[in-house]
Protein backbone atom coordinates (compact mmCIF):
# COMPACT_ATOMS: atom_id res chain seq x y z
CA UNK A 1 0.00 0.00 0.00
CA UNK A 2 2.25 2.61 -1.08
CA UNK A 3 -0.05 4.95 -2.78
CA UNK A 4 -3.71 5.70 -3.04
CA UNK A 5 -5.95 6.51 -6.16
CA UNK A 6 -8.08 10.29 -5.31
CA UNK A 7 -11.43 9.17 -5.59
CA UNK A 8 -12.63 12.78 -7.22
CA UNK A 9 -10.20 13.17 -10.07
CA UNK A 10 -7.97 9.73 -10.22
CA UNK A 11 -4.86 10.96 -9.46
CA UNK A 12 -2.59 8.38 -7.87
CA UNK A 13 -0.96 9.69 -4.84
CA UNK A 14 1.89 8.77 -2.44
CA UNK A 15 0.52 7.20 0.14
CA UNK A 16 2.57 9.70 2.63
CA UNK A 17 -0.04 11.92 0.79
CA UNK A 18 -2.72 13.03 3.19
CA UNK A 19 -4.70 15.11 0.40
CA UNK A 20 -4.45 14.38 -3.05
CA UNK A 21 -1.76 16.43 -4.66
CA UNK A 22 -3.83 17.51 -7.39
CA UNK A 23 -7.22 18.10 -5.89
CA UNK A 24 -6.25 18.03 -2.67
CA UNK A 25 -9.14 16.27 -1.08
CA UNK A 26 -8.42 13.82 1.60
CA UNK A 27 -7.89 10.04 0.86
CA UNK A 28 -11.49 8.81 2.32
CA UNK A 29 -12.90 11.74 0.84
CA UNK A 30 -16.09 10.37 -0.76
CA UNK B 1 8.98 8.99 12.28
CA UNK B 2 6.79 8.77 8.41
CA UNK B 3 3.64 7.98 10.98
CA UNK B 4 4.32 11.27 12.76
CA UNK B 5 4.92 13.59 10.11
CA UNK B 6 2.04 12.28 8.40
CA UNK B 7 0.07 12.30 11.23
CA UNK B 8 1.08 16.51 11.57
CA UNK B 9 0.12 16.74 8.22
CA UNK B 10 -3.32 15.61 8.75
CA UNK B 11 -3.60 17.80 11.50
CA UNK B 12 -2.67 20.73 9.58
CA UNK B 13 -4.67 20.15 7.10
CA UNK B 14 -7.71 19.10 8.97
CA UNK B 15 -7.35 23.05 10.34
CA UNK B 16 -7.27 24.34 6.70
CA UNK B 17 -10.22 22.65 5.83
CA UNK B 18 -11.93 24.00 8.76
CA UNK B 19 -11.17 27.62 7.86
CA UNK B 20 -12.36 26.57 4.09
CA UNK B 21 -15.53 25.57 6.20
CA UNK B 22 -15.63 29.13 7.79
CA UNK B 23 -15.11 30.99 5.35
CA UNK B 24 -17.99 29.09 2.78
CA UNK B 25 -20.25 29.18 6.07
CA UNK B 26 -19.88 32.98 5.79
CA UNK B 27 -20.55 33.37 2.17
CA UNK B 28 -23.53 31.56 2.48
CA UNK B 29 -24.48 34.02 4.84
CA UNK B 30 -23.80 36.86 3.21
CA UNK B 31 -25.94 35.58 0.45
CA UNK B 32 -28.66 34.21 2.50
CA UNK B 33 -29.14 38.75 3.50
CA UNK B 34 -29.13 39.23 -0.59
CA UNK B 35 -31.60 36.82 -1.02
CA UNK B 36 -33.90 38.66 1.73
CA UNK B 37 -34.38 41.66 -1.26
CA UNK B 38 -35.66 39.04 -3.88
CA UNK B 39 -39.39 38.80 -2.25
CA UNK B 40 -39.15 42.48 -1.40
CA UNK B 41 -38.42 42.82 -5.05
CA UNK B 42 -41.30 41.03 -6.07
CA UNK B 43 -43.55 42.78 -4.44
CA UNK B 44 -42.22 46.21 -5.52
CA UNK B 45 -42.54 45.13 -9.01
CA UNK B 46 -46.01 43.64 -8.53
CA UNK B 47 -47.49 46.68 -6.43
CA UNK B 48 -46.07 48.92 -9.49
CA UNK B 49 -47.78 46.73 -12.08
CA UNK B 50 -51.02 46.99 -10.39
CA UNK B 51 -50.53 50.45 -10.38
CA UNK B 52 -49.61 51.10 -13.35
CA UNK B 53 -52.93 48.90 -15.11
CA UNK B 54 -55.20 50.69 -12.39
CA UNK B 55 -53.66 54.31 -14.20
CA UNK B 56 -53.95 52.89 -17.97
CA UNK B 57 -57.72 52.09 -17.50
CA UNK B 58 -58.61 55.72 -15.66
CA UNK B 59 -56.73 57.37 -18.50
CA UNK B 60 -58.60 55.59 -21.09
CA UNK B 61 -62.06 56.34 -19.19
CA UNK B 62 -60.90 59.93 -19.13
CA UNK B 63 -60.43 59.63 -22.44
CA UNK B 64 -63.84 58.37 -23.60
CA UNK B 65 -65.29 60.99 -21.49
CA UNK B 66 -62.97 63.79 -23.02
CA UNK B 67 -64.03 62.14 -26.38
CA UNK B 68 -68.11 62.82 -25.51
CA UNK B 69 -67.55 66.19 -24.54
CA UNK B 70 -65.79 67.36 -27.27
CA UNK B 71 -69.13 65.62 -29.08
CA UNK B 72 -71.39 67.60 -27.34
CA UNK B 73 -69.46 70.43 -27.33
CA UNK B 74 -69.35 70.37 -31.59
CA UNK B 75 -72.86 69.92 -31.56
CA UNK B 76 -73.89 72.87 -29.40
CA UNK B 77 -71.11 74.94 -31.70
CA UNK B 78 -73.55 73.73 -34.57
CA UNK B 79 -76.71 74.70 -32.77
CA UNK B 80 -75.21 78.47 -31.91
CA UNK B 81 -74.26 79.12 -35.61
CA UNK B 82 -78.23 77.80 -36.48
CA UNK B 83 -79.68 79.96 -33.88
CA UNK B 84 -77.59 83.09 -34.84
CA UNK B 85 -78.16 82.32 -38.64
CA UNK B 86 -82.37 82.70 -37.67
CA UNK C 1 -0.59 1.42 17.10
CA UNK C 2 -2.13 4.74 18.82
CA UNK C 3 -0.02 6.90 16.02
CA UNK C 4 -1.70 5.03 13.42
CA UNK C 5 -5.06 4.94 15.28
CA UNK C 6 -4.91 8.48 15.59
CA UNK C 7 -3.44 9.27 12.25
CA UNK C 8 -6.63 6.90 10.57
CA UNK C 9 -8.97 9.12 12.75
CA UNK C 10 -7.64 12.27 11.75
CA UNK C 11 -8.25 11.18 8.08
CA UNK C 12 -11.71 10.14 8.61
CA UNK C 13 -11.96 13.62 10.25
CA UNK C 14 -10.99 14.78 6.84
CA UNK C 15 -13.45 12.91 4.87
CA UNK C 16 -16.24 14.72 7.04
CA UNK C 17 -14.87 17.71 7.00
CA UNK C 18 -14.58 17.24 2.88
CA UNK C 19 -18.58 16.42 2.57
CA UNK C 20 -19.22 19.42 4.62
CA UNK C 21 -17.10 21.69 1.84
CA UNK C 22 -18.83 19.96 -0.60
CA UNK C 23 -22.57 20.34 0.75
CA UNK C 24 -21.42 24.14 1.63
CA UNK C 25 -20.58 24.80 -1.83
CA UNK C 26 -23.37 23.38 -3.67
CA UNK C 27 -25.25 25.75 -1.54
CA UNK C 28 -23.49 28.68 -2.28
CA UNK C 29 -24.26 27.67 -6.15
CA UNK C 30 -27.63 27.35 -5.67
CA UNK C 31 -27.66 30.70 -3.90
CA UNK C 32 -25.83 32.55 -6.83
CA UNK C 33 -28.72 30.98 -9.12
CA UNK C 34 -31.26 32.84 -7.08
CA UNK C 35 -29.28 35.94 -6.60
CA UNK C 36 -28.95 36.17 -10.38
CA UNK C 37 -33.04 37.43 -10.16
CA UNK C 38 -32.14 40.38 -8.30
CA UNK C 39 -30.98 42.71 -10.91
CA UNK C 40 -34.06 41.30 -13.50
CA UNK C 41 -36.31 41.79 -10.22
CA UNK C 42 -34.94 45.15 -9.45
CA UNK C 43 -35.02 46.45 -13.71
CA UNK C 44 -38.46 44.91 -13.46
CA UNK C 45 -39.82 47.19 -10.81
CA UNK C 46 -37.94 50.34 -12.62
CA UNK C 47 -39.71 50.18 -15.20
CA UNK C 48 -43.03 49.39 -13.86
CA UNK C 49 -42.59 52.34 -12.18
CA UNK C 50 -41.44 54.49 -14.85
CA UNK C 51 -44.71 53.41 -16.86
CA UNK C 52 -46.98 54.39 -13.88
CA UNK C 53 -45.74 57.58 -13.87
CA UNK C 54 -46.00 58.32 -17.42
CA UNK C 55 -49.61 56.68 -17.27
CA UNK C 56 -50.28 59.21 -13.88
CA UNK C 57 -48.55 62.44 -15.41
CA UNK C 58 -50.52 61.63 -18.85
CA UNK C 59 -54.21 60.88 -16.80
CA UNK C 60 -53.44 64.34 -15.33
CA UNK C 61 -53.12 66.25 -18.76
CA UNK C 62 -56.39 64.43 -19.54
CA UNK C 63 -58.28 65.52 -16.63
CA UNK C 64 -57.21 69.06 -17.24
CA UNK C 65 -58.16 68.73 -20.96
CA UNK C 66 -62.21 67.25 -19.76
CA UNK C 67 -62.49 70.02 -17.07
CA UNK C 68 -61.53 72.92 -19.92
CA UNK C 69 -63.99 70.96 -22.51
CA UNK C 70 -66.21 70.85 -19.50
CA UNK C 71 -66.32 74.61 -19.40
CA UNK C 72 -66.28 75.04 -22.88
CA UNK C 73 -70.10 73.41 -22.85
CA UNK C 74 -71.31 74.84 -19.99
CA UNK C 75 -70.76 78.12 -21.76
CA UNK C 76 -72.21 76.75 -24.71
CA UNK C 77 -75.35 75.51 -22.83
CA UNK C 78 -75.53 79.33 -21.52
CA UNK C 79 -75.48 80.91 -24.74
CA UNK C 80 -77.81 78.63 -26.75
CA UNK C 81 -80.10 79.71 -23.66
CA UNK C 82 -79.92 83.07 -23.89
CA UNK C 83 -80.28 82.91 -28.21
CA UNK C 84 -83.63 80.73 -27.19
CA UNK C 85 -84.60 83.83 -25.18
CA UNK C 86 -84.31 85.79 -27.59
Amino acid sequence: LNEWQCKSCTMVNAASSILCEVCERPRLAT
Amino acid sequence: GDLSSRLEEAERALALKQDHIDKLKEEVEQQKGSLETVPVLTAQAEIYKADFLAEREAREKLNQKKEELQEQLNQAMVEIEALKQE
